[in-house]
């Protein structure tokens, strides 16, 4: 079943917060 | 490797190989790696999203790796 507008929002929401984590730990590193 | 442990390379594996836009669900992750039980499999997901290698999408259960192919 497709995503429905707010589940993309959502998801891309969710998706921008994991690649600011990662920036932050690799410049942890 | 990438500074994961073996098991979490599994983990992170299966959810950069699933194409589909709501991501890979939890109980999938368990029915392709039978041979780990559920706690190892949630502590990989946990550290992995912690670092910023997954994160949930439609729910708490399903995962998308940042991870570009």
């Amino acid at each position: 079943s497709a995503l429905t507008e707010e589940q993309k929002k959502k998801i891309e929401e969710n998706r921008q917060k994991a690649l600011a984590r990662r920036a932050e730990k690799l410049a942890q590193r | 490797t990438n500074g994961l442990t073996l098991h979490q390379s599994q983990v992170l594996n299966l959810i950069k190989a699933y194409p589909k836009p709501e991501g890979l669900s939890f109980q999938e992750l368990r029915s392709q790696l039978p041979s780990l039980n559920a706690s190892v499999i949630k502590q990989a997901v946990d550290f992995l999203s912690n670092e910023g290698h997954i994160y949930s999408t439609v729910d708490d259960e399903h995962f998308k790796s940042t991870d570009a192919e």
